[in-house]
């Protein structure tokens, strides 16, 4: 889901 | 990764290797405040748990260790290097901290994507890169000079969370479920705190005077 979208942002 | 972002990132990236540079070759931070930059190093120390146990691509990897080194560098400089901690404005710097640290703590415990430590963690980290600037704008209306180190650093600052909100912007019409209210709203805050800056800062530059900051 879009909750635990992976953290690919700095 | 958009071209937005990339721009975003490489903004970034100069803003902090631009200051640390300036520190270490002027051997001076006067004008620069200690507690945004102990701010920053705390936002870089708490989003970038993951570092080791979540790999996402070798640029994601490479960039934030040198966000963390740049970030923690420029304290070390202001706080322990025998020069340039002498340059350090202390009876300007007065912000308490702690008082946005608390509150982005808080905030993080009760609005975040999942209550696990390394979310609770990241929220943290949004929320207080959203409010860290603060101590400089403040220091920066105190001391009315800003000379090019602290204008360059919270001019390119200010430029790569326009630059981000363009990628989400990009992100939200091109990928689907590409939803963070998170980063978007506390983005938001952020970019919002440096428009009053970027109107004075490009009013100074077009008049060709030297930048002052309403009292």
């Amino acid at each position: 889901g879009c909750l635990d979208a992976p953290k690919d942002e700095l | 990764m958009n071209l937005f972002r990339l721009a975003g990132d490489m903004t970034h990236l100069v803003s902090v290797v631009v200051l640390l540079l300036k520190i270490h070759t002027i051997k001076s931070c006067a004008g620069v405040s200690l507690k945004t930059q102990e701010l920053y190093a705390l936002v870089f120390a708490a989003r970038y748990l993951d570092l080791f146990v979540h790999f996402v691509s070798l640029y994601n990897t490479v960039m934030k260790l040198v966000f963390l080194a740049s970030s923690f560098s420029i304290v070390w400089y202001m706080r322990k290097h025998k020069i340039v901690r002498r340059t350090y404005d202390r009876e300007h710097d007065t912000f308490r901290h702690h008082f946005i640290v608390l509150p982005c703590l808080v905030l993080a415990l009760l609005i975040n994507e999942r209550f696990t430590f390394r979310e609770v963690m990241w929220a943290f980290s949004i929320y207080l890169e959203a409010v860290a600037i603060l101590p400089q704008l403040v220091l920066l209306q105190r001391t009315r000079n800003i000379d090019n180190l602290t204008g360059q650093y919270v001019f390119f600052l200010g430029a790569y969370r326009v630059l981000y909100i363009l990628n989400w912007i990009y992100r939200y019409f091109t990928e689907p479920h590409f939803v963070h209210w998170i980063s978007w709203i506390a983005g938001i805050v952020q970019t919002v705190l440096y428009a009053d800056f970027f109107y004075y800062y490009i009013i100074s530059w077009k008049n060709n005077v030297k930048l002052e900051l309403p009292a």
